[in-house]
C-alpha cells in the first residue's frame, strides 16, 4: 500500500 | 531539512520566546488573544499525535515538544495566573473562534490526504493553524495601538510561514515525489492574512512610528 505521507515537517 | 525551512522553525522559535518574554517581563498579555493561542495549542495537539509513534529525528522530536509545551503554557498563563489575566483584554477578544475548528474540521473530513484518523486530524490542523491568527490580527485592529513585543510577536508568527513556502518550492524543485498541496495552499492562504499586517508593520518600521493598525 502507498505509504501515508510521512509528515516530516513541523 | 533546508535553509528555508531551519530559519522557518527558527522564527517559529523565536516569535513563542518573544511571546513568552512579553507576558513573564511584563506580567501582562494586553494585546495578546487567548482564542488565538487557544487554536494554537490545539494545532499541535492534532498535528504532533504522532510524537511518540513516528521517530523522525531529536530536532523533531525536541522542538514539537516545546511547541506543546509552550502554547499549554501560554493558554494556562493567560487563563489562570492572576496578574497576567487581569491584563487580558477580554472584551476586545470576543471573535467566534469555535465556528473556525468546526469549519475546519469538517474541511478537513472532506480534503485530507487519506481518509485516515491520523491524516484528517493532519489535515485539520493545518486548515486550522492557516485561520488561527484571525481572531489576535482582529484584537490587534480593535485595540489599536500596538505595543513592541506583540507587533514582533505576530510579525514573527507571520513570517515563519512565508519561510516555509520557499521551503515548500526548494523542495518541489529538489526532491522527485514531493506533493504537499494541502499545507502549501493553506500556507497561501495563512500568509495572505498576514499582507496588510506586514505592511503597516513596515510602514512602522520605516517611519520608525509606532505601530498603529487602521481600526
Amino acid at each position: 500500500a502507498e505509504e501515508a505521507e510521512k509528515h516530516d515537517e513541523l | 531539512m533546508n535553509v528555508f525551512r531551519l530559519t522557518g522553525d527558527m522564527t517559529h522559535l523565536a516569535s513563542i520566546l518573544v511571546l513568552l518574554l512579553k507576558i513573564y517581563a511584563t506580567k501582562s498579555c494586553s494585546g495578546i488573544s487567548l482564542k488565538t493561542q487557544e487554536l494554537y495549542a490545539l494545532v499541535f495537539l492534532a498535528r504532533y499525535l504522532n510524537l511518540f509513534t513516528d521517530f523522525i529525528s531529536v530536532y523533531n522530536t525536541v522542538m514539537k515538544l516545546v511547541f506543546i509545551g509552550s502554547s499549554l503554557a501560554i493558554v494556562w498563563c493567560m487563563r489562570m495566573h492572576k496578574m497576567v489575566k487581569r491584563s487580558y483584554d477580554q472584551e476586545l477578544d470576543t471573535f467566534r473562534h469555535y465556528f473556525l475548528i468546526a469549519g475546519c474540521f469538517l474541511l478537513a473530513l472532506l480534503v485530507n490526504e487519506k481518509f485516515m484518523f491520523p491524516e484528517v486530524l493532519w489535515a485539520f490542523s493545518i486548515y486550522l493553524e492557516a485561520v488561527s491568527t484571525i481572531p489576535q490580527l482582529v484584537l490587534l485592529q480593535r485595540s489599536g495601538n500596538v505595543d513592541n513585543l506583540t507587533g514582533q510577536y505576530v510579525f514573527l508568527l507571520g513570517a515563519y510561514r512565508a519561510l516555509y513556502i520557499l521551503n515548500w518550492i526548494y523542495r518541489y524543485f529538489t526532491e522527485p515525489h514531493f506533493s504537499r498541496w494541502i499545507a502549501c495552499v493553506a500556507g497561501l492562504v495563512q500568509t495572505a492574512l498576514y499582507a496588510d499586517f506586514f505592511y503597516y508593520y513596515f510602514l512602522s518600521w520605516k517611519n520608525n512610528a509606532k505601530l498603529q493598525l487602521p481600526s
